[in-house]
């Protein structure tokens, strides 16, 4: 562990602490694109399948277990709670997202560490992960104002991955037989897509106006 | 062969 991934953790796990704020605190989902959320879901569902098996830290397998059902909970949560998912922009979140869980599962086919089953859905979560967020974007840009805790939710989610950047980096120069092609290069394009939401964010919060994303 | 700590991040 070091602190580009440790710093990298918190920040993922406070996008979701934000997230859960918004949709208890204002009993809303205005702005939250499900999709995303049932993408995350998958992600951690099948990034965490050795949850049982491989046993690496206490802190390990509590974070997978926050993750998994965190983000189980918000999807039930927008699907089922009565008042939360009357205020789901079901006519704004149209994305296809069953193509990006189609193109990534067929990619980790194709590349993977090792063709086991294990590792071909461990490489399908890393290629989600980086698109699951394009349905969010996508809703932020139709919705026009981003309400703040949706701002931050977005900001710290695409922070972490970006801290994970600098952890392979790290790690690439002080450990020895260190390679994690598959996670870096995912994990490029993953932090590249939130580039224009990241240069909107920086520009509202300098002039201290509303995050709006051109449409 | 994956040493078995191959997948110790997040």
């Amino acid at each position: 562990m070091n602190i580009f991934r440790f710093a990298g953790d918190m920040m993922h796990l406070t996008s979701i602490l934000v997230l859960l704020l918004k949709i208890y605190a204002t009993k809303s989902c205005s702005g939250i694109s499900l999709k995303t959320q049932e993408l995350y879901a998958l992600v951690f569902l099948a990034r965490y399948l050795d949850l049982f098996t491989d046993f690496i830290s206490v802190y390990n397998t509590i974070m997978k277990l926050v993750f998994i059902v965190s983000s189980t909970a918000i999807v039930w949560c927008m699907k089922r709670d009565r008042v939360v998912r009357r205020s789901y922009d079901k006519q704004l979140d149209t994305f296809r997202h069953y193509f990006l869980l189609a193109a990534s599962f067929a990619l980790a086919l194709l590349v993977n560490e090792k063709f086991t089953f294990q590792e071909i859905f461990w490489a399908f979560s890393i290629y989600l992960e980086a698109v699951a967020i394009l349905p969010q974007l996508v809703l932020l840009q139709r919705s026009g104002n981003v309400d703040n805790l949706t701002g931050q939710y977005v900001f710290f989610l695409g922070a972490y991955r970006a801290f994970y950047i600098l952890n392979w980096i790290y790690r690439y120069f002080t450990e020895t037989h260190f390679s994690r092609w598959i996670a870096c290069i995912s994990g490029l394009v993953q932090t590249a897509l939130y580039a224009d939401f990241f240069y909107y964010y920086y520009i509202s919060w300098k002039n201290n106006t509303k995050l709006k994303l051109p449409a | 062969d994956l040493d078995d700590d191959y997948h110790d991040e997040l």
